[in-house]
């Protein structure tokens, strides 16, 4: 469902340029549950952003189901966006003039959900991530964690098939984060492609396949099922 | 040196109120190394900011070395915390158009450094979290765990006497934490007082004292020294 094919990603800051990724080939099949860890600073959320096409690599393919995204412009990026992959940022990019439930609500917007239907949806989600008594609060106005939460609950709007969530228990205590693995192990479950970068090592035993990543580069792959 | 005194903190937001503290009572002697955990949303950020006396409580007192904080007006609020405290928030709050040497140089700018002094003093500090080579960067060219780093080495430019931390290894792998929970041990043996609000509960190996909060209250304190 996903294949990169030598991606590279090169920051050119003039006189410096960054190799964030030096060369990265894998495939992911459709329905896995993949663990991306690697130290700060490795290329783990530069990876996931160009899975997720919100960025594109300096060189090297991107296929998502097979379509080679360098073929396609940006309008049509953005609606393979919207229908068929959810995003947690690892700093949530929630819109801070929007309420929780504004924010859970956009993606249902530009996919043209009708009003009550998507109103309805977003409240569950949102209820789902223990935020039901937080709909009309904004940004500035939740914690960390529940910020973190929102932006899961968005990223599930759409009930996208491939989900990528960079550290998305980064801010949650203990029993919070057990709750969204339960939601990811459920979305698993149900046939979904889930892709988390996590710093968490408890994480290996949630996930099917672990990809490690160390200096733009993958330092190995590993079957997580039998562990 | 820190002392809560039944401190309340309610956010009115027309048709609801929310009572983030609830009444919370405690006293932090100075050098001490103190551990704060509770649930996503239990009120821990906005604890520590009125501690850092970055919001003012609803009700209640703080007192910081036995002065009463209601009875200073903003600007020696303003001089107290960047005296004495040093504060690495949450979501960073770096300043996005400076650099991360800039960044980490601006509480120093604030105290009356000189320029060859300050400058040489961030350099230090950047290299110490391992970002020696990313000074010239800016926060949106630095990775999450960079831009967590960047934030903790600003809260040690002017070597406050105490450290205020709001979860500061969210972001980090195994081994960047690591090299950061060792920093504030050393701080710590060299006379400082810490405080950190963390979901990592291996950090209860690092402190000497636990508070738990949940639901704006204080659920527990409790001495770790001898786990
Ligand atoms: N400006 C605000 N207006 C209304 N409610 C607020 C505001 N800021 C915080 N809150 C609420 O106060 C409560 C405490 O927030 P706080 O940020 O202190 O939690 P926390 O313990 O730090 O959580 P986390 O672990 O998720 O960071 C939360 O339930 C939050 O929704
Ligand atoms: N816009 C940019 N310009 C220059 N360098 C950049 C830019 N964005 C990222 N980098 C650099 O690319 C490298 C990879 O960044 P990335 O955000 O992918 O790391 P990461 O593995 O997600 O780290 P973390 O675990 O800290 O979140 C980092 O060293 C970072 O400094
Ligand atoms: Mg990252
Ligand atoms: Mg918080």
């Amino acid at each position: 469902v996903v294949e990169f094919i030598n991606v590279k990603k090169i920051y050119d800051m003039g006189e410096v340029k960054v190799e964030a990724l030096k060369g990265i080939s894998f495939e992911i099949l459709k329905g896995d549950y993949v663990i991306i860890m690697g130290p700060s600073g490795s290329g783990k959320s530069t990876l996931l952003h160009i899975m997720g096409c919100l960025d594109r690599p300096t060189s090297g393919k991107v296929l998502i189901d097979g379509e080679d995204t360098s073929k396609m412009n940006d309008s049509k990026l953005a609606r393979l966006r919207n229908q068929k992959i959810g995003f947690v940022f690892q700093s949530f990019n929630l819109l801070s003039k929007l309420t929780a439930l504004e924010n859970v609500e956009l993606p249902m917007i530009y996919a043209g959900i009708e009003k009550r239907k998507r109103k309805k949806r977003a409240i569950e989600l949102l209820e789902m991530v223990g935020l039901g008594d937080r709909l009309n609060h904004r940004p500035n106005q939740l914690s960390g964690g529940q910020q973190q939460r929102v932006a899961i609950a968005r990223a599930l709007a759409n009930d996208p098939p491939i989900i990528l969530a960079d550290e998305p228990t980064g801010n949650l205590d203990t029993k919070s984060g057990e709750e969204i693995l339960k939601i990811f192990k459920m979305l698993h479950e149900s046939g979904k492609t889930i892709i988390v970068v996590t710093h968490d090592p408890d994480m290996i035993h949630e996930g099917k396949t672990l990809i490690k990543i160390k200096d733009g580069l993958i330092e190995g792959v590993e079957v997580l099922e039998f562990v």
